[in-house]
């Protein structure tokens, strides 16, 4: 099974 | 006072198709450089990044930099009214309340204007990082939409697999299973049909269908779309739009358990 990743922790909030 | 008039105006009627699925509402920042709009979907999965250069403009006048909030599908309902041959001109005051579309046609005999109201929006700024990817697949924008709509049919994932070899895309579910590989083309007359792959290494990644299918509502912008993979990465999928931008979106990968 799989599980959706998120992108939060990808881009810095400015 | 802020102004920018484009005569290819169908180009609005394209980038609210290919995001107002995505995202309800959204920030228009708007400055010396351009017009640009950056937003998550709801469930923080993807990522809509447009980039529209004021240099690309027939006209273009920002005086102050203004940030613009506006509800996507309102504003689709506004350019649904503008003709596919219609000049396009967006107008605001400094600190606006409403926004204003003004539609004229070729020959300038009908021009017509619509006043949106204006929503504030408390949304995150948010930096993209530069990266070098690992994959870089250029390949048809039409391709690329029948594949994803042609595999949705089979599962609710994509799996996306890049090697020397060439790109292939897999999905199975219920009712079997379906691979398309498209292999670099060797021989191209017509840039804009040709398959290229950049790889520094292979990689393989699964995404949802659900949103690269969003994804390519921007078809009718570009003749060819970018697929840049890399590990620890979100996915970017770019369509260029004319010579006055690009819109990308970003996806992050599903995660075996």
């Amino acid at each position: 099974t799989t599980t959706q990743g998120r992108l939060d922790s990808f881009f810095k909030v400015l | 006072m802020f102004e920018a008039r484009l005569a290819k105006g169908a180009i609005f009627k394209k980038i609210l198709e290919a995001v107002k699925d995505l995202l309800t509402e959204a920030s228009w920042d708007c400055g010396d450089m351009g017009i640009t709009l950056q937003a998550m979907d709801n469930a923080h999965v993807s990522l809509v990044s447009l980039n529209l250069r004021s240099d690309g403009f027939d006209k273009y006048r920002c005086d102050r930099n203004l940030t613009m909030g506006m509800n996507l599908g309102s504003m689709s309902k506004i350019l649904k009214c503008a003709g596919n041959d219609d000049i396009v001109t967006i107008r605001a005051q400094d600190n606006p309340d409403t926004v204003t579309f003004v539609f004229e046609s070729e020959n300038g005999e009908k021009q017509s204007d619509y006043e949106m109201k204006l929503m504030s929006l408390d949304l995150e700024h948010l930096q993209i990082p530069e990266t070098e990817y690992a994959c870089v697949v250029k390949m048809p924008a039409g391709e690329f939409a029948r594949i994803c709509r042609d595999l949705s049919q089979f599962g609710d994932s994509i799996v996306i697999s890049c090697s020397k070899q060439g790109v292939k895309f897999s999905a199975s579910g219920d009712i079997g299973s379906a691979n398309v590989k498209l292999a670099q083309s060797s021989n191209v007359d017509k840039e804009e049909e040709a398959v290229t792959i950049e790889m520094q290494e292979p990689v393989s990644f699964t995404y949802a269908c659900r949103y690269l299918n969003f994804f390519t509502k921007a078809t009718p912008l570009s003749a060819q779309v970018k697929l840049s993979m890399s590990p620890e990465y979100p996915l970017m999928v770019e369509y260029a739009i004319d010579d006055i931008g690009q819109i990308r979106y970003f996806l992050a990968p599903k995660i075996e358990d």
